[in-house]
């Protein structure tokens, strides 16, 4: 599988949010 | 952050800027079975996980690169960058892990879980190593990005990467033979092993950010 589908949630980590915006 | 201005000193404190923040997971109230300490311990770790993420993208010349490879440099790092942050924590505190503020463990503790003994007194025998050198906390954050910025067993092109290496270099270079130790110590075979061995007995859940991680290191390994 590629990173992209193997990693989502890590994608949207690095993308979007700030730890704070997570948890 | 203009690397190529900052100052040795200024990239340091940057690295102390991007720690993560103490992580809780609070211990059962009744004594440890083999399912609740690895439940602790995965819960710890997933949480953990989310906070790297916001440390990685912290280090200077880190969100330059693609976002190809700062998976592939997280993907390959993870647990040692765990590992590290348990021993740096469990530094000042011989024969016990420090995995949280609220979830310090004996070695002995490790008794109840299969297979996780040999890997806590492996870990307690780095920390003793990482004691005997005097790491520093300097030196402790420089080796934690080091430790990063070289995980990938391909190489990562990019030219604020390379400005970051030398960086890190000055804060390192006045105790080169330690700071090597102290990279060479840091295997997570084992703990990899153990937590996949976990998971495939069904012995705990794993879910989310931690599943990922884990998945990744499986594939890679096939």
């Amino acid at each position: 599988s590629s990173l992209t589908e193997r990693h989502k949630i890590l994608h949207r980590l690095l993308q979007e949010g700030s730890p704070s915006d997570i948890t | 952050i203009l690397l190529s201005t900052v100052s040795p000193e200024q990239f340091v404190l940057t690295l102390l800027e991007a720690e993560p923040p103490n992580v809780l997971v609070s211990r059962p109230s009744k004594p440890f079975t083999e399912a609740s300490m690895m439940m602790s311990l995965t819960k710890l770790a997933d949480k953990e996980l989310v906070h790297m993420i916001g440390w990685a993208k912290k280090i200077p010349g880190f969100v330059d690169l693609s976002l190809y490879d700062q998976v592939r440099l997280l993907e390959s790092c993870w647990m040692e960058v765990l590992m590290i942050g348990l021993m740096w924590r469990s530094i000042d505190h011989p024969g016990k892990l420090i995995f949280a503020p609220d979830l310090v463990l004996d070695r002995d503790e490790g008794k109840c879980v299969e297979g996780i003994l040999e890997i806590f007194d492996m870990l307690l025998a780095m920390t003793s190593r990482f004691r005997e050198l005097k790491l520093q906390h300097k030196e402790y954050l420089c080796v934690k990005a080091m430790i990063l910025l070289n995980s990938s067993e391909y190489a990562v092109a990019s030219d604020r990467l390379s400005r970051s290496h030398d960086c890190l270099v000055p804060p390192c270079a006045v105790r080169p033979g330690p700071l090597t130790c102290f990279l060479f110590f840091v295997h997570s075979n084992k703990g990899m092993e153990h937590l996949l061995s976990m998971k495939c007995k069904n012995v705990v859940p794993v879910y989310d950010l931690l599943l990922e991680m884990l998945n990744a290191h499986t594939l890679r390994g096939q």
